[in-house]
Formats: structure tokens, C-alpha cells, sequence
């Protein structure tokens, strides 16, 4: 986190807000409501609370604003700049103005008005903008569902140097940002797709090309808005040129990176039984056609021509795939082996001898 | 006559990084400049600030990687010095 040049802050710990006027985009109980959730954001975490006021100067004013709005930072039209505020301070400080040009939303069409105000009050409340990439004061925008959003600890930490700890007895902690080349990085799951590799973690992705030293962190929701995070599994069918993803019982369906079918579809729709609740890991053996699925200390074996689950199966891994336990948190095949990921381990198994033929660092792949 | 696309396309790509640099990262510069004059060494050092504060690779160049972050929409306070 960064904060403010001259740590502007506010003296008092009882703030007034006031929204001055409202967009055409939303009905106003939305953006009422949005306001009010990215308030809440920062009340949470810090000492700091919020009331809001209806006419007559507020601490922190919002508004809709077009072009040049005369504060000598003038708005571009749709698209570029979104919004911006002030450090805390009389008058104009502490202000917010959104581009009224951009189409504001409460979902993931246009800019969702909760994120970017949220964002905003950061500044009204003395923070920049952050180096950290998943953190909510990075200056590019990213979507992540409302409901789902929890204030990344890098941004708590910056507000909490400023203001203090929250007044709640249990302090809020925060999702924090995998670090590439951490030696303690582990994956919730790992596919191949049209020869990338993606590397699944939280709410990030990274995304490699074998061939190449780059390698690329993402937010899940900038590539699929309507997936959650959190994918426990993984696998590519390269003969249908599809990715299966897996959370829970449901599982979704990637071409590319396009998603196949709106709403997700359910495990058991593939003949796992009820009491499997999750899937930790899958890889498809593009020889066989087969798909293998972790569970526990067992796996399944799904036949794609047939779309079928194989007879006698769950199995033990362990008879199959000697040297892999259970708790397998990712698998995937590249060439001829396949890689299990087992927390911040990664074995290489070579199936024609059915054993491991060499143990790495999980993140081995990154270069680091 | 007309301009070549390529042409056109790298004019709007040198508006873009000074006008990026210029809104967020304190870039000073006169309007003709581009990269052609006294200003290329400010203009280089605030593209390696950009590119370091993203986490790119730094090169001094508005190279693919570079453009793609200034073309993102984001927020309008700058990186450095409110």
C-alpha cells in the first residue's frame, strides 16, 4: 500500500457523506445502496465511521460528473478514466466524482458502482494507489462479484497505519496476493489449455506458456465474471477443445475462453455418487481418452466417448500411482508424465513405469 | 494523401504514452516533443516508472505489455504525487 505524500488524514473519527446527485444508469436505491456497502468497506476495518447527510456540506461529497467539471480534472468520455477523489481535507477534499459517461451498474456489465466507489473513499481517506495487483487501491479496474468481495489485507494494512485498528474485538484479516516465486506457493488447480498452462489459486490465475519465461497472474472474474473463485479442479479435453473447472458439486464448461453453458452443471450428472461433496484434482490422459478424478485418498476413472464413468471405480490411489498419497491439490499430464501437485510439492510421475521420477517445487514451471 | 494505418496507429500509440505519463505520472513535456528530442530521457525514465509500478518488465519502451496496461480503465488519481 502507499499512502497519500504528506499523510493527509482526518482529524475527526465521525465522518458525513453525502451523494449530490445521482446517474440515469441506476435506480437510486442501487447506487444508495452501493455507496453505503463501500463505506462499509472501510468502516469494518477501521475506526472510522460514516453517516450520511442529505443537504448542506458533507466531509466526503459524491457526484455524477461529465467532461470537464472544472476541478482542473476534467473526465474523457466512456472507457479510460472512471472516476476520481480527493485527499482528505476542507472544501473539495475528500470528494468523489464518477464519470457520469461511463454506464454505471450494480453486476459486472459496465463498471460495478460498489467497486469503484469503494476504491474512491481509499483516496478520500488518504491512501494512493497500491503496487499490489489484487489490491482494491490498484489503479486499473477489476471486477469481482459484490457479493463475494472482502478487502484485500494489503489495503486494510494501509488504512490501518493511518487511522488505527478497528474498534471490533477480532480483527478483520484480509484475502492477501500469491506471490509467483513464493517457496511456500501452493495451487488449488492446474489444467493445460491449447498448449497454455493455468495455474488456478483463490481468485487469481496464472496463466504460461511452456515455451516461453513469462508468466502472467490474473483475476479469474477478469476473464469469467460469473465464475467464482476458489476452482478446486482442473482438467482439458483437448479432443472437444474444452476446459472443465470444478468448485463444490458443480462444474463448468470453457472453449477457449469462452464459457459453454451459462449456469454450472452438476458433478453427480457425471456418476459420482452423492456423498462425493468436492473434487480435488483431475487430469484427462490424452492416449486413453480417460479422466481421472481425485477424491480423498481414491479416484475415478470417467470415459469421454462414452461419457460414462468406468466400472470399479473409486480405486486407492495409491495402487495406481505409487509415491502419490491422498490430498493431491492439482494433477495435470504434459508429454508423457503427469504432474501431481501436493502442497508445496510437485511429482513427476511417469505412467509407463508407474512411478515418481523426480520431485520439484510446486511453482517450478514460473522460472523462478 | 492519406495516412498508412501503421503510421496512424503509432501516432496514437505515442499520444497515449504521453498522455498517460503526463496524467499520472508527472511527465513534463511540449506538446511536439513525441521521442524525438530533449524530453526522450524524462519520457524513458517516467516509462520505467510506469512499467515498474505495474510489475512489467522494464524496458523503457512502450512496448505490447505496456500499452495493453494504459489502454486498461482505471482511475484517475495519478500513480505518483497527488
Amino acid at each position: 500500500y502507499v499512502l497519500t505524500d504528506g499523510n493527509p488524514k482526518w482529524e475527526r473519527k465521525d465522518l458525513t457523506y453525502r451523494i449530490v446527485n445521482y446517474t440515469p444508469d441506476m435506480n437510486s436505491a442501487d447506487v444508495d445502496k452501493a455507496i453505503q456497502k463501500a463505506f462499509k468497506v472501510w468502516s469494518d476495518v477501521s475506526p472510522l465511521t460514516f453517516k450520511r447527510i442529505y443537504d448542506g456540506n458533507a466531509d466526503i461529497m459524491m457526484s455524477f460528473e461529465t467532461g470537464d467539471h472544472r476541478d482542473n480534472s476534467p473526465f474523457d468520455g466512456p472507457d479510460g478514466l472512471l472516476a476520481h477523489a480527493f485527499q482528505p481535507g476542507n472544501g473539495i477534499g475528500g470528494d468523489v466524482h464518477f464519470d457520469e459517461a461511463e454506464s454505471w451498474t450494480k453486476g459486472s456489465n459496465g463498471y460495478n458502482l460498489f467497486l469503484v466507489a469503494a476504491h474512491e473513499l481509499g483516496h478520500a481517506l488518504g491512501l494512493s494507489h497500491s503496487t499490489d495487483p489484487g489490491a482494491l487501491m490498484y489503479p486499473t479496474y477489476s471486477y469481482t462479484e459484490p457479493n463475494e468481495f472482502r478487502l484485500p489485507q494489503d489495503d486494510i494494512n494501509g488504512i490501518q497505519t493511518v487511522y488505527g485498528h478497528s474498534d471490533n474485538p477480532v480483527q478483520p484479516t484480509g484475502p492477501t496476493t500469491p506471490v509467483t516465486c513464493d517457496p511456500k506457493l501452493t495451487f488449488d488447480a492446474v489444467a493445460t489449455m491449447r498448449g497454455e498452462l493455468l495455474f488456478f489459486k483463490g481468485r487469481y490465475f496464472w496463466r504460461k506458456h511452456p515455451q516461453m519465461t513469462e508468466v502472467e497472474l490474473n483475476f479469474i472474474s477478469l476473464f469469467w465474471p460469473s465464475l467464482p473463485s476458489g476452482i478446486q479442479a482442473a482438467y482439458e479435453n483437448v479432443e472437444r477443445d474444452q476446459v472443465f473447472l470444478f468448485k463444490e458439486n458443480k462444474y463448468w464448461v470453457l472453449s477457449g475462453y469462452e464459457l459453454v453453458y451459462n449456469h454450472p452443471k452438476s458433478i453427480y450428472d457425471l456418476g459420482f455418487p452423492k456423498n462425493v461433496k468436492r473434487i480435488n484434482a483431475a487430469f484427462n490422459d490424452k492416449n486413453t481418452g480417460k479422466t481421472y478424478f481425485f477424491v480423498g485418498g481414491k479416484y475415478w476413472r470417467y470415459d469421454e466417448n462414452r461419457q460414462a464413468m468406468d466400472q470399479g471405480y473409486p480405486k486407492k490411489i495409491i495402487n495406481e500411482f505409487r509415491g502419490i498419497s491422498k490430498n493431491v491439490d492439482a494433477a495435470f499430464q504434459n508429454g508423457r508424465y503427469i504432474y501431481f501437485f501436493i502442497g508445496t510439492r510437485q511429482f513427476q510421475f511417469d505412467p509407463n513405469v508407474k512411478r515418481v521420477v523426480s520431485v520439484m517445487k510446486s511453482n517450478s514451471w514460473f522460472n523462478c | 494523401l492519406p495516412v498508412a494505418p501503421e503510421t496512424e496507429d503509432e501516432d496514437k500509440n505515442i499520444q497515449l504514452v504521453e498522455n498517460y505519463l503526463r496524467n499520472f505520472y508527472k511527465l513534463e513535456t511540449d506538446k511536439q516533443s513525441h521521442f524525438k528530442n530533449k524530453n526522450v530521457n524524462s519520457l524513458t525514465e517516467k516509462l520505467e516508472e510506469m512499467q515498474a509500478f505495474f510489475g512489467l518488465k522494464v524496458t523503457g519502451k512502450p512496448d505490447v505489455d505496456t500499452l495493453e496496461v494504459m489502454k486498461k480503465p482505471r482511475c484517475g488519481v495519478p500513480d505518483i504525487g497527488q
